[in-house]
């Protein structure tokens, strides 16, 4: 473990909770895209199914459970308990397009062709695309509300602090994951635009506006 | 490159 690593998963918890709070104070999720939550879902049952045969860390396996836990809550919350408020017509990314690319992707660049193997490989390749709903969501309505900024902002910092991460790892453990590693620049680039946006505009109490 | 048995990160 690592301070970028541990930042980053600080970060990524962070997002989930701020996302959590977001929906129950406001008993609304508007402007959050529940294609995302799914996709986020399908994310962390593929990639922690080693909850079952590895144990690495008391932490790792309590972030694991968290990370279920909040994603399959989240969905909860976004299509039965608040469903009234889910905006079902600006939520329309066809997450097929990305869910079977990264299926594809996975069967053909792998580690080893191992079931477990292979799910963690697909959950790499599918979060590297998981915010495209929501980002497509908020450029469609043109705007976000301050929170869901500030819930993006955690989520894009978690895999931007684990390429530092990786960074380290390489130097420090002369240990790399390369499949991880451009898996996680390519999400982290997808947030840019946002990026960008959030610190000239959120940073200085402005709405954040997309150009739609 | 090392291989990946455990994958140890979140």
């Amino acid at each position: 473990m690592n301070i970028f690593r541990l930042l980053g998963d600080l970060s990524h918890l962070l997002a989930i909770i701020i996302l959590l709070v977001k929906i129950w104070k406001t008993r609304s999720c508007a402007g959050i895209s529940g294609k995302s939550q799914i996709l986020f879902a399908v994310v962390y049952t593929s990639r922690y199914l080693d909850l079952i045969n590895a144990f690495i860390s008391p932490y790792n396996t309590i972030m694991k459970i968290v990370f279920l836990a909040a994603s399959y809550g989240t969905i909860y919350l976004m299509y039965m308990k608040f469903k009234a408020t889910y905006d079902v017509n600006h939520d329309t990314f066809r997450i097929e397009f990305l869910i079977a690319p990264a299926a594809v992707l996975a069967l053909i660049v792998n580690h080893a062709f191992e079931p477990l193997e292979i799910l963690w490989t697909f959950s790499i390749y599918l979060e590297s695309v998981a915010i495209l709903p929501q980002l497509f969501l908020v450029s469609k309505t043109g705007e976000a509300e301050s929170i869901t900024s500030h819930y993006l902002f955690m989520l894009g910092s978690y895999r931007a602090l684990y390429i530092f991460n990786w960074i380290y790892r390489y130097y420090a453990e002369n240990h790399y994951d390369l499949i991880a590693i451009v898996a996680g620049i390519v999400q982290t680039v997808l947030y840019c635009d946002f990026f960008y946006l959030y610190i000239t505009k959120v940073l200085k109490g402005k709405k954040l506006q997309l150009p739609a | 490159n090392m291989k990946i048995h455990q994958h140890d990160e979140l």
